[in-house]
């Protein structure tokens, strides 16, 4: 495994964008991770639609019927992937675009521009995120959010987090050592692109730590899924 | 706890003092509205009136007192004031996150997936 990598210097990540005030967060996480995953079977990056998850995607979770993806009230980002296979893909932002509220229902197959091979999901375990991150491209990622509301930069780490999931996120890289000023400290980190617009964070993405002495910081190691896309071929 | 964390910090870094900016509570009384009224142009918020606008200063001055328990706690990272300074922490996690609650990633953690990723090699 190299040191570093980052999704974003090999053109598989899309701009960041800004969910607004509705909790599609689940939607951006899985159409970030279409989007490589599409990149890598095509070798084209498309900017993928989160408002056809909202208005379309009311999928249940096999294992728990009463839980289901509810838009603006959030899903989950593996339940998605499963309305993906059974829908038969996902329209581009141009032809679906965001509108960060709950909607009619307005899929049309026939737009249909990056579609679902199978998902998986990532075991507990930095070194297989970071093999799978490489093989596979971006991964749809949960986190505990607790201390993104005020986070400015740098890598966070901090002593006491909750490891209970309530944001779905893009793992897009990793790092040997971000410089942290206060503790004159290297800490690898994890890279991590959010969806609350690039006027937040380092340009819209956030830094945590990771490696064995701090595993699976704030939850971010324990709910990662990979997603591939159906080669152009096929299509 | 983060008295004892601040220890904990002090005792691991002697060297190194933990300067978490914003001073006392006074500086922070002090400080707080000329702060508030940069995030408000910052930002461009605008409230309705005008009880709005002192109800979301006193959230504000809650979310100073946050961000420097936070830069307290996590001095890796830079914590202040962001686009969402003026919400409580429950209106964050009801408008911008939206994870929904899972039983089934509780059992990730006891390692049952129907979607379980083959484990890859990584030496190499």
């Amino acid at each position: 495994l190299p040191d570093d990598f980052d999704w974003r210097d090999h053109g598989a990540v899309g701009p960041v964008k800004n969910q607004g005030s509705c909790g599609s967060c689940w939607s951006f996480s899985a159409s970030g991770a279409l989007e490589g995953a599409h990149y890598l079977a095509t070798g084209k990056l498309e900017v993928l639609s989160e408002q056809q998850f909202v208005d379309c995607d009311h999928e249940c979770d096999s294992s728990e019927p009463d839980s289901c993806d509810s838009g603006c009230n959030g899903g989950l980002m593996t339940t998605a992937f499963s309305y993906l296979q059974k829908a038969g893909g996902l329209e581009s932002e141009k032809d679906y675009p965001y509108t960060g509220s709950d909607g009619k229902c307005k899929f049309d197959k026939s737009k249909i521009v990056a579609s679902v091979q199978n998902f998986s999901v990532v075991s507990v375990d930095e070194a297989q995120i970071s093999a799978n991150l490489i093989k596979h491209g971006p991964l749809a990622i949960g986190i505990n959010a607790a201390y993104m509301q005020t986070y400015i930069g740098g890598v966070s780490c901090p002593y006491i987090c909750g490891r209970h999931l309530d944001h779905g996120v893009l793992l897009v890289g990793y790092g040997a050592s971000g410089f942290a000023p206060i503790r004159l400290k290297d800490k690898p980190y994890w890279i991590i692109k959010n969806s609350w617009g690039e006027n937040w964070g380092e340009n819209g993405y956030y830094k945590i730590c990771r490696g064995s002495n701090v595993r699976n910081k704030c939850g971010v190691d324990s709910m990662v899924s990979t997603v591939s896309a159906v080669h152009a071929s096929k299509e | 706890s983060a008295a004892a964390v601040a220890a904990a910090v002090d005792a691991e870094d002697p060297l190194i003092r933990q300067v978490v900016p914003g001073g006392d509570d006074n500086d922070l009384e002090l400080n707080a509205e000329s702060h508030f009224l940069s995030f408000v142009q910052r930002f461009g918020k605008s409230y309705k009136d005008a009880d709005e606008h002192a109800y979301r200063l006193s959230v504000f001055k809650d979310n100073l007192r946050r961000a420097r328990r936070h830069q307290l706690l996590d001095p890796s990272a830079e914590h202040g004031v962001t686009k969402f300074s003026d919400l409580t922490p429950a209106e964050f996690r009801r408008t911008y996150l939206g994870l929904r609650k899972s039983r089934r990633a509780l059992l990730r953690e006891l390692g049952e997936s129907a979607h379980e990723a083959p484990v890859l090699p990584t030496d190499g």
